[in-house]
């Protein structure tokens, strides 16, 4: 464990409690994407498959099942909560969830690192994870209403991939033989998608206004 | 080598 691993992991971490905070406290879910949040409930469940059957140490564990937990949570507040179902804006959050995992599906079967079942999902969550902020970003400039709490959810969970890309690279330094080009590139793609999105927040912090992003 | 395929990462 690196420093920028670990970085990455509280910033992924305090973007989650965030956005729980918001539904909790707050009750509202505006400007939340459950598109988004649904993907990530699969990204999650794809990814962890291996929860029982591999351990690494009691932090990977319990950040496994925080992940997933919180995941479903955020999901079931925002289908089954009523007060925070009222704030869902669902009539502007329509991206088709098949339109983003079908490509994925398909790309982790042909690229992969090995052709079993594990790694086939393993690297599904990949692809998956690099694109499942797009319906976030969609609604958001679609709303163009962006609160504090949200931009917040939104700017962590890019600092998270930062730092997991900082992580890489110094792993790739520091260890023989780590070298995993799927990881890599599927996490370059997902950064550089939240690129538009941080160059606004900066300009919006810079000038001490509200985040708002060009129609 | 094995060790390196674990997955270590969240």
């Amino acid at each position: 464990m690196n420093i920028f691993r670990l970085a990455g992991d509280m910033t992924h971490l305090a973007s989650v409690l965030v956005l729980l905070l918001k539904i909790h406290t707050i009750k509202s879910c505006a400007g939340v994407s459950l598109k988004t949040q649904e993907l990530y409930v699969i990204v999650f469940a794809t990814r962890y498959l291996d929860i029982f059957t591999s351990f690494v140490s009691i932090y990977n564990s319990l950040m496994k099942l925080i992940f997933l937990g919180s995941s479903f949570s955020i999901v079931w507040y925002m289908r089954y909560h009523k007060a925070v179902h009222r704030t869902y804006d669902r009539e502007q959050d329509t991206f088709r969830h098949w339109f983003l995992m079908l490509p994925c599906i398909l790309l982790a079967l042909l690229i992969h690192e090995k052709f079993t079942f594990f790694e086939v999902m393993w690297t599904f969550s990949l692809y998956l994870e690099a694109v499942a902020i797009l319906p976030q970003l969609v609604l958001l400039q679609r709303t163009r209403n962006i609160d504090n709490l949200t931009g917040q959810y939104i700017f962590l969970l890019g600092g998270y991939r930062g730092f997991y890309i900082l992580n890489w690279i110094y792993r790739y330094f520091t260890e023989p033989h780590y070298v995993h080009w799927i990881t890599w590139i599927s996490g370059l793609v997902q950064t550089l998608l939240y690129a538009d999105f941080f160059y606004y927040y900066f300009l919006s912090w810079k000038n001490n206004k509200k985040l708002q992003l060009p129609a | 080598p094995e060790d390196d395929d674990v997955k270590d990462e969240l």
